[in-house]
């Protein structure tokens, strides 16, 4: 399963780690330049960084991102 | 620099290298699903294992792939 946020869902959320993956999402966009806008999907590989930056284990991370509301949905819409 | 190869002429290239290659790009575009069959950006750290494919050292591989032709010139047509 591949690791796809839903930019826009992240835009509309609130807190502070809705804050720190928002950074970490830029940071990745802009090395890309990638602004479609509407998903980003990340490398296995980063959901260690994220895990750090959530302060969470790395098995954690897909369910807290989840949590947050901020994973992509392909049926939701 | 980005490593972009052009899949266009990756096709039109004989010769065991460009065989190899041609294996190498195929695997990452399967992995993908991108089947845009002009162009293929890869990691920089593949070149390590373009290296080992090519019997060249790292730091030769571009050049290699460029003498075989296989680089995209984004401004050659
Ligand atoms: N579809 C697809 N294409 C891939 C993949 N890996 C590499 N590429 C292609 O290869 C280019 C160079 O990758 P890089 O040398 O690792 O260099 C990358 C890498 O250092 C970093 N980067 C981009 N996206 C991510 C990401 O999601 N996670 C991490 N950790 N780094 C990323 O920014 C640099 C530039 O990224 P791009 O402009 O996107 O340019 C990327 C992209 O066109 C992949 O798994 N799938
Ligand atoms: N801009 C953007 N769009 C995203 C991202 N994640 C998912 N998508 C969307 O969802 C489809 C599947 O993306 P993928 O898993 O990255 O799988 C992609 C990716 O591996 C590769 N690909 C497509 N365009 C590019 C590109 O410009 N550069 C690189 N390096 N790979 C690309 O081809 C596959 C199929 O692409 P499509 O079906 O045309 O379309 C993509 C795209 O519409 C994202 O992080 N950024
Ligand atoms: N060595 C190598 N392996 C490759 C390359 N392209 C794809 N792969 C492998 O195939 C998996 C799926 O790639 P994807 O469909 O493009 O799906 C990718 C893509 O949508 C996105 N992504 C990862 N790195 C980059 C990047 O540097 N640039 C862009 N634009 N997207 C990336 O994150 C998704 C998941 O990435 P991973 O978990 O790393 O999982 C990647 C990676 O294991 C490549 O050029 N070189
Ligand atoms: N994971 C993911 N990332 C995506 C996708 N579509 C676009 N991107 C990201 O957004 C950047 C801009 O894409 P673009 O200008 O629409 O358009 C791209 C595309 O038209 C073409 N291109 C270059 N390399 C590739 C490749 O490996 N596969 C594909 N399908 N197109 C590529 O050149 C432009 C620059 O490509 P990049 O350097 O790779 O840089 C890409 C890539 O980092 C997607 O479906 N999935």
């Amino acid at each position: 399963r591949k690791v796809v946020i839903d930019l826009v869902k992240l835009r509309e959320a609130e807190g502070p780690e809705a804050e720190m993956v928002t950074r970490y999402m830029s940071i990745i966009q802009v090395k890309r330049q990638d602004f479609n806008g509407r998903v980003l999907t990340i490398r296995r590989d980063d959901l260690q960084a994220l895990a750090a930056i959530l302060g969470s284990g790395v098995e954690e991370t897909i369910p807290r991102l989840d949590e947050l509301g901020l994973l992509f949905q392909p049926d939701a819409d």
